[in-house]
């Protein structure tokens, strides 16, 4: 009884929150709370790279700011948070 | 601290709220005061107030919702997003909204206001031990009715105090039923249900019918959630069925297989892969106070804060002791200024000899008599304008506050009645009434006026007689609270002293008076009224109220005006 299981995920009817990989929750999250994809008041896009929203992120959640998504830059995603945008858009 | 941009923030001090709807987590009751906390929070160091409206629109429009609950920024499901607000203004700008796939507590897990039973209105204490087994959620155990119960001390067989924890059989919320409990089965188009369900609804909250045909009687509300219920997934509200299969294996408790983010869920029929029935199992939840107050920061103009012991900083943290960080008061105070003075206390009404207010109008009878709401009010009959009442007393269920002649009702949905004239009611009676009291057992009522006291019963009067014939003092100029407590005995208040009422031998107990501030630390020793009201002391003082729960713990203090009286 101690050969660890083989887990197998499965998706869940009703399920809200979809199995993602680290990367897809960092896309959505950067999203979400205003990282990246801000709009400009000329209504353009600007192009915020993923590295400078990371660091953002890190910066506002008290984290090192390495640029990358590093384990606990993903933890401090999948915490319970509020869902005003940190930055505003 | 972060503000938003220019500064948006309420251009007037009377902040008004509206709660919108409740959810089937907690007792409204834990809700509303949830709320009430999480804006004193502000109000502590603010010159805001924050005034309840039951209709209409307020400012701070406070709603449960799931997934899409009709503005651009849908809900994620349990966790993660918790609920959001938006900064001051019109329209939607103010509002709070709370993502009700989240398991709403107090923080620490299950947090059940009890109901009847001989507890008061206590919360469970999990675990607790009955007939020398240990429980940890309600239980229907040494029930034939199937209502769940718990103890309200960590020892039924020894203390044994209880209440029943919420069931759709013991009450409903919201809908037009008056908390009126589910009607098994009950007919919705032309179907037989035998349990709350989902049906008829996209918003996915359980509801049943309050009569035994929805189709016919349109009566209804939402069935609250039992402790063990499951939360969010696709049986929201039903219990977890154990064992449960899934893939081919047995599960006999909660499991996280099959998950990828660790979370604890089951199967809510016997058998998840042929019905595909699941929920997540119920955890410590979240404060919704704790929430609530951030969002409430949101909706007085306050953005997210970097500074992670701040109330504002984005991410949820449970706190047990909560007190409001610097950065948090600097923020709020940059916008609206500190607190200034010692909390606002009326003024004292002049004594005049020549009254403004006119000649009595006269008084129509209680059938007639409506909620007083046109701007045309003679002022000792507007029960919101009245500073301090006689006395303030549950009968029947609903709460009486009296005053020089008359008086007002508030009914348990929050509907005002009044002004009535006591002597069209009580005829024995005096003006000015100084205590009441509904008998538990006789249904009798008892009131007291200076040195005197009269017994009601349906129409029939005993009275007057002197209350020195119960044995109180024959110093005593006056009973100024009272206060009914279990088994006909009925605890009776002046200034600092107390006694208690043997209500069945008319006599004052031996061994009283005691002293008020022995029994109930915290509460003024001048209060002018003291009364029960659904499982709560109340201590009034002047137009505030102090609240002490069953463990006598003062848990709120408020305006009378606008809590009770819902002006």
């Amino acid at each position: 009884w101690c050969v660890p299981l083989k887990s197998v995920y499965v998706t869940f009817p009703g399920d809200v929150i979809k199995n993602m990989t680290d990367i897809q929750l960092a896309d959505e999250y950067l999203k979400r709370y205003g990282y990246i994809d801000v709009l400009q008041k000329s209504g353009l896009q600007a192009v915020v790279s993923p590295s400078k929203a990371l660091k953002e992120l890190q910066r506002q959640l008290g984290l090192e700011e390495t640029g990358s998504l590093d384990q606990p830059t993903i933890d401090a995603m999948k915490q319970p948070r509020c869902g005003v945008p940190d930055i505003r858009n | 601290y972060q503000t938003f941009d220019g500064d948006l923030k309420w251009d007037h001090s009377e902040v008004t709220y509206r709660i919108l709807n409740y959810s089937p987590d907690m007792e409204s009751s834990l809700i509303d005061d949830a709320f009430a906390r999480a804006f004193k929070v502000w109000s502590d160091v603010t010159p805001l107030t924050f005034t309840r409206l039951y209709d209409g629109t307020a400012d701070i429009m406070i709603s449960f919702g799931r997934a899409d609950h009709g503005d651009p920024y849908p809900f994620d499901g349990k966790d993660g997003l918790l609920a959001h607000a938006y900064p001051p203004g019109q329209g939607i700008q103010g509002d709070a909204h709370f993502d009700d796939d989240e398991y709403w507590t107090l923080g620490s897990g299950p947090a059940i206001q009890t109901r009847y039973g001989n507890a008061e209105g206590a919360l469970c204490h999990f675990p607790f031990l009955f007939e020398g087994t240990s429980y940890s959620s309600c239980t229907t155990e040494g029930r034939e009715d199937g209502l769940p119960w718990c103890a309200t001390t960590a020892d039924y067989d020894k203390d044994k105090k209880y209440g029943f924890c919420p069931s759709e059989l013991l009450f409903t919320f919201d809908g037009n039923s008056n908390e009126a409990p589910c009607v098994f089965p009950f007919v919705f188009q032309g179907v037989k249900y035998n349990s709350c369900t989902t049906d008829g609804r996209s918003d996915g909250y359980r509801w049943c019918a309050t009569t035994a045909n929805f189709d016919t009687d349109k009566k209804y509300g939402f069935c609250p959630n039992r402790d063990t219920a499951v939360i969010g997934g696709n049986s929201e509200g039903e219990p977890c069925q154990f064992p449960f299969i899934f893939l081919g294996q047995s599960y006999t408790s909660c499991t996280s297989e099959g998950r990828s983010d660790g979370k604890l869920w089951c199967g809510t029929t016997s058998n998840y892969d042929t019905d595909k029935k699941w929920g997540f199992c119920p955890d410590r939840g979240y404060s919704l106070f704790l929430v609530a107050a951030h969002e409430f920061g949101h909706a007085l103009g306050l953005d997210h804060s970097n500074v992670k012991d701040a109330l504002m900083f984005p991410m949820y943290k449970y706190i047990e002791d909560f007190s409001l960080n610097q950065d948090d008061i600097a923020g709020i105070q940059y916008l609206y200024g500190p607190k200034t003075g010692p909390d606002p206390t009326p003024p004292k009404p002049k004594t005049t000899t020549s009254s403004p207010i006119g000649p009595t109008k006269p008084t129509p009878s209680e059938k007639t008599t409506t909620v007083s709401t046109t701007t045309d009010v003679v002022p000792s009959q507007d029960a919101c304008q009245i500073k301090e009442f006689d006395t303030i007393t549950e009968i029947q269920k609903e709460l009486y506050f009296f005053k020089n002649g008359h008086y007002w009702k508030i009914s348990s949905k929050g509907e005002r009645k009044g002004p009535f004239l006591i002597s069209e009611k009580w005829p024995a009676l005096p003006a000015i009434i100084n205590s009441a009291f509904e008998d538990q057992l006789t249904k009798k009522i008892y009131f007291f006026a200076g040195k005197q006291f009269w017994v009601y019963t349906g129409n029939d009067v005993l009275g007057p007689r002197k209350i020195e014939k119960l044995g109180l003092p024959i110093d005593l100029d006056r009973v100024e609270g009272a206060v009914q407590r279990a088994k006909g005995k009925v605890l009776l208040f002046k200034g600092e002293n107390f006694w208690r009422l043997d209500v069945k031998a008319q006599m004052i107990d031996t061994g009283y008076p005691r002293l008020t501030d022995s029994a109930f630390g915290g509460v003024p020793i001048d209060s002018h009224d003291v009364f029960l009201y659904k499982g709560f002391f109340y201590f009034c003082r002047e137009s505030f109220y102090w609240r002490m729960n069953a463990k006598k713990q003062v848990d709120r203090v408020g305006y009378v005006k606008y809590d009770l009286l819902k002006c």
